[in-house]
């Protein structure tokens, strides 16, 4: 069998030393179950396609990361959310943007990498799209957490825009 | 922003990126980064690659193609290849990404000073990082 890899990532930025042992253990929980997921596909000699999307679901139902339940809020306290996904085998891709309401974003751009005569689908045409292929659709509060509007009122008020996760951590998308 | 990048035991490789993008964001802005080329890429000819940072500069440097660009026609491997994107094209801070290539060699570069990541390789690794 061939060499078996698979790699994750849930954000960069100016991560603090200080900030809570909870935390970091709640971060490093959500990326052991990412990993779990995608490795036992990879194990029982699934393709490397549904490894990824398997891995990048976990994190998107995990509010602890800025994908899916858990994104952080626009200006105007909405949840927009972009996702791409591209195979190598076939060249094939699928990319959504501005997408809301839509549980899981990863899975409307599989669905589009699936819809061979686009590879972009934006806003309410993506939502639409999302509808006729019967994927989960959620209201807006599905994804608000209380520490992504608190970073939005701060960021608000401040009249500044924010990267991802604590402002204070100052950390990326 | 969440991402994933794998090879399976046919030689494939894949990738995928999501992302809620910026707090505080104006609504319409796209980036953080699944574009195609820009912070999601895949070619089982060179490397699977997802990209994690503020997205404007990965489209800009349209770094996910840049990386696999750079394996096809310079022959660089997956490590100088993501090694001169993050510490000579992109500016400190601006993120990190993770590159696997069809052999299964492998790299995860980040220019902020942390990038929550996980490793599984079939070799016997299995791991979580923050820094």
């Amino acid at each position: 069998m061939n060499k078996l890899v698979l790699l994750i990532h849930g954000g960069a930025g100016n991560i603090k030393k200080s900030d809570s042992e909870e935390k970091f253990k709640r971060h490093l929980k959500g990326l052991k179950a990412s990993l779990e997921a995608g490795r036992k596909i990879l194990e029982e000699g699934g393709t490397a396609l549904d490894a990824v999307i398997a891995s990048v679901k976990v994190m998107e139902d995990d509010p602890s990361f800025n994908a899916g339940k858990g994104s952080v809020f626009t200006h105007n306290e909405k949840n927009e959310m972009d996702a791409a996904v591209m195979d190598g085998k076939t060249l094939n891709n699928g990319a959504v943007s501005g997408v809301s309401n839509v549980k899981n974003p990863i899975l409307l751009a599989k669905k589009v990498l699936e819809y061979k005569d686009h590879s972009f689908l934006a806003n309410e045409g993506a939502l639409e799209f999302a509808k006729e292929n019967g994927l989960d659709i959620v209201d807006n509060e599905y994804f608000k957490t209380e520490v992504r509007y608190n970073q939005l009122l701060k960021a608000r008020g401040e009249k500044k825009i924010a990267l991802d996760h604590d402002i204070d951590e100052e950390k990326y998308g | 922003t969440v991402g994933a990048v794998a090879l399976d035991s046919h030689g494939n490789l894949a990738a995928a990126t999501s992302t809620g993008g910026i707090t505080n964001k104006r609504y319409g802005r796209v980036g953080d980064t699944p574009i195609i080329g820009s912070g999601t890429y895949a070619d089982n000819e060179t490397c699977a690659v997802s990209c994690t940072g503020i997205g404007e500069q990965f489209i800009k440097f349209n770094v996910a193609y840049d990386i696999a660009a750079r394996i096809k026609y310079k022959g660089e491997s997956v490590e100088k290849a993501s090694l001169e994107n993050i510490e000579n094209r992109l500016n400190k801070d601006d993120g990190g990404l993770i590159v696997v290539d069809k052999y299964g060699n492998y790299s995860l570069p980040f220019n902020s000073n942390g990038m929550y990541r996980g490793i599984y390789c079939s070799d016997g690794v299995f791991d979580v990082k923050v820094w």
